[in-house]
């Protein structure tokens, strides 16, 4: 058990340092187990340091970085234990222009191996997507599908 | 497994039947605040029973059929996903449907699971997914305002991921 | 006790109708007591229909219509209670191009009476402002104000 | 009562002396993620003490002090609100300053208040501001991904910030 849980650690921990440091440039980040001995008995925890930064403690961060550590973990369980869809809600919505690129050109990529339907308001997850359906409310109450457009990607 | 399209019919604010095409990569859903694009990943959830009520921002599974102000209230909702089945569904069919249903009766609510149209429970549902890799905690799916959930859970559960996992 | 607390109430009340329907245009709202009779027995509970749509349970609503009731009742409570500054953080993350236009607006107006220190990444309140404060950090890890940008206004 | 400027030295992500003047109707901070535009929110809440460590996303005071990679690191942090006082303040001056000070010893840490250079309590400049409007709960500062907390907050607590207001 201990065996299965550790090479799962160890893989998902390698797939979390290296896409932290492409969703944030010139930063470093790993997953650390609070008890590596006895996994089981403790928890795990984040050591991440946006670019240039100390290590803080995971509350000091700012809206954004944590949106983009929390992205970082969920893309590395991805690699480890891909689903064939994934539905995201507003995942950008803490995050500057900048880092709405990066995450949308990471969706870009990861979406040649699994779909992906993502609920967004920024323009650069808009326009990297594939297809994009407008949803309105003409009629009070009422939603509908406004059409779909392909973006020519 | 990729969701070729959704259907809905009373879903929540989507009254009339609706069907929205998904491509295989990248999809984007857009619209005004309130127009009903959270409701649609609220719908594949109810389809796909990976979620709870309360994560559908409903008290009970009624609350999932449209009620509108000029009186229009069905006593049901429906929702279909059409599938395509790239080998990884335990299924003979390269076109799979999953369908689900709550009614509203007198006696109380009902809900029907269908797979390609026969009467199935949720645990088969979820078997069939679980083959192609979707997990039930659904790690594949993040709501609205949850994105930094991760991070401000406790270490704890943040290791109980793991376990899942491995 | 009670007589305070029903005036302070009405007031707010009175105040939370006019203001929903200024930042949810065709839409309308009250606050509403659980126990007219005894309200510390009690809870408020707000009963907000944006335009057109249904009265709906509170959980039922979209973020961004969340954000917005919210905002009507924080308002609500400054035109009754002013205080003399306000310091909001990235209250527009969940508002739509037309939304953050609109509350960007009141609070142009607002700040004719009191001042308002305003986190934001969304342009339309950018604009609106009197003065914009820029954040960078060009050295590792260091904050610094970039300049003072006045908007003309 | 409008706040004039800000000073900050050492406080978090403010290593150097840094000072940001206000003006008295709108105004804007803007800049990329973890660039420090929380942090100044949360240097106004620290001076007037209208919250928690938890809220400044500190475990204790100490969390406030700069630190970074390159050692410099001090041992302790200060933040000065350069008042404009509107007749509303109960003091005599046309301009009054606020400080707050936390310092780093071996043997614990210490908090430091100052209204105009005299040292006071948090107490004292509570008083003062709370004359000018500026009430303890803080309702005039909504901190960041804060502002739903009114509808997702149970109805008790919400009909208790009127029986306070009242
Ligand atoms: N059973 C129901 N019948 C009719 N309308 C409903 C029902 N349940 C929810 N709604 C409506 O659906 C709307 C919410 O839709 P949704 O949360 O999908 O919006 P959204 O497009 O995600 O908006 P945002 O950008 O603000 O997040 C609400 O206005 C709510 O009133
Ligand atoms: N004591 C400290 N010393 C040095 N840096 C600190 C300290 N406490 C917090 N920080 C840093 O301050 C940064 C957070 O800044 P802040 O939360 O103000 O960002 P922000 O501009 O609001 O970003 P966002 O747009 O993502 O919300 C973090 O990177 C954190 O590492
Ligand atoms: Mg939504
Ligand atoms: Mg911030």
């Amino acid at each position: 058990k201990k065996e299965v849980f550790m090479q799962t650690f160890k893989d998902i921990n390698q797939n979390f340092q290296e896409i932290f440091e492409k969703l944030s440039p010139d930063g470093k980040a790993e997953l650390v187990l609070e008890n590596e001995e006895d996994p089981f008995e403790e928890g795990l925890t984040i050591k991440a340091r946006p670019a240039g930064k100390n290590i803080r403690k995971l509350n000091a961060m700012s809206g954004g970085e944590k949106s983009l550590t929390a992205l970082s973990f969920l893309f590395a369980i991805q690699r480890h234990d891909p689903s064939p869809f994934y539905a995201f809600d507003e995942i950008d919505m803490f995050l500057d222009g900048a880092n709405v690129e990066r995450v949308a050109n990471m969706i870009e990529k990861l979406s040649e191996r699994a779909q992906y339907i993502v609920v967004s308001l920024r323009e650069p997850t808009i326009e990297s997507a594939d297809q994009v359906v407008g949803i309105t409310m003409q009629e009070e109450g009422i939603s509908e599908a406004t059409g779909v457009d392909f973006n020519g990607n | 497994m990729k969701i070729k399209e959704i259907k809905l019919k009373n879903f929540k604010s989507f009254a009339n039947k609706t069907v929205i095409p998904f491509k295989e990569g990248f999809n984007a859903i857009s619209g005004p605040n309130g127009s009903g694009k959270s409701n649609i990943i609220d719908a594949i959830c109810f389809v796909l029973g990976t979620t709870t009520t309360k994560g559908m921002r409903a008290d009970d599974l009624t609350d999932l059929i449209h009620d509108s102000e000029n009186g229009k209230n069905p006593n049901y909702a429906k929702v279909t996903l059409k599938i395509k089945n790239e080998g990884d569904l335990p299924l003979d069919r390269d076109e799979v449907t999953f369908t689900r249903k709550v009614k509203e009766t007198k006696s109380g609510h009902y809900s029907y699971f269908y797979l390609n149209g026969d009467s199935v429970n949720l645990g088969d549902i979820q078997d069939v997914i679980s083959k192609a890799g979707v997990s039930r905690e659904g790690y594949n799916v993040v709501m609205q305002g949850d994105v930094t959930r991760i991070i401000e859970m406790t270490s704890k559960s943040r290791r109980e991921i793991i376990d899942e996992i491995a």
